[in-house]
């Protein structure tokens, strides 16, 4: 059986718009 | 009267030929591919509007920290996981002629509570996306976490796609349980159905 390796990314982490923080 | 009158569509100007009865008028405007759409990057605040074909030049050019990564299965791997507050995670995956968003969203309340939400968005129509299934999938030591669905298509918004939880929901404690060094890998694969 052959698996695949799936390409990765790193992704970095964007600041929340300030008013969206407290919305839970 | 009005009723028996065919109208055309309020999207003629950007391509749309439709001309339908005032009553499905409504109706068809919510999905018409040449209405013009918001930018779907969350979290920036972006005012941008334009067409479907635009959509992709757009998030290219103007946040460039959106990455695309092509293939039908990749990790997309969530760097600073722990840092306070609340932060989006973006990436974009080109896959079977079409982008799809890639959103991670960390929340955080008054309480200092966390709660993640991963979700997919197509960058196409409803009817396109209902011939996808996504699957995210949390993976370490012998522990899996998955969840599957229809990606969202542009029309629909991803925030309230996540205040309805429609999407994989999981809390900080959880993170513990799949992060690595500050580092959290989501395994996305999206097939044809």
């Amino acid at each position: 059986r052959t698996y695949r390796v799936p390409k990765e990314v790193r992704v970095e982490p964007q600041k929340f718009a300030e008013e969206l923080i407290h919305r839970l | 009267v009005a009723n028996s009158v065919l109208f055309p569509c309020t999207y003629a100007f950007s391509g749309c030929h439709i001309t339908l009865p005032y009553n499905e008028k409504v109706d068809h405007e919510k999905v018409c591919k040449f209405r013009p759409y918001p930018c779907p990057c969350p979290g920036t605040l972006c005012k941008w509007l334009g067409s479907l074909e635009a959509v992709v030049r757009h998030l290219t050019n103007e946040h460039d920290h959106v990455i695309t990564l092509k293939g039908e299965y990749i990790i997309f791997l969530a760097t600073n996981i722990n840092l306070i507050g609340g932060f989006d995670w973006v990436m974009m995956q080109f896959c079977y002629g079409f982008h799809f968003m890639l959103v991670l969203q960390k929340q955080e309340n008054r309480n200092g509570d966390q709660q993640f939400f991963a979700i997919v968005q197509l960058i196409g129509t409803r009817q396109e996306a209902e011939g996808f299934v996504y699957r995210l999938e949390l993976r370490r030591h012998r522990r899996r976490l998955t969840w599957e669905a229809t990606p969202l298509s542009i029309h629909e918004n991803i925030a309230t796609a996540i205040k309805n939880r429609d999407c994989l929901n999981f809390d900080t404690g959880t993170v513990q349980l799949f992060e690595e060094n500050g580092d959290l890998s989501i395994i996305v694969s999206i097939n044809m159905c």
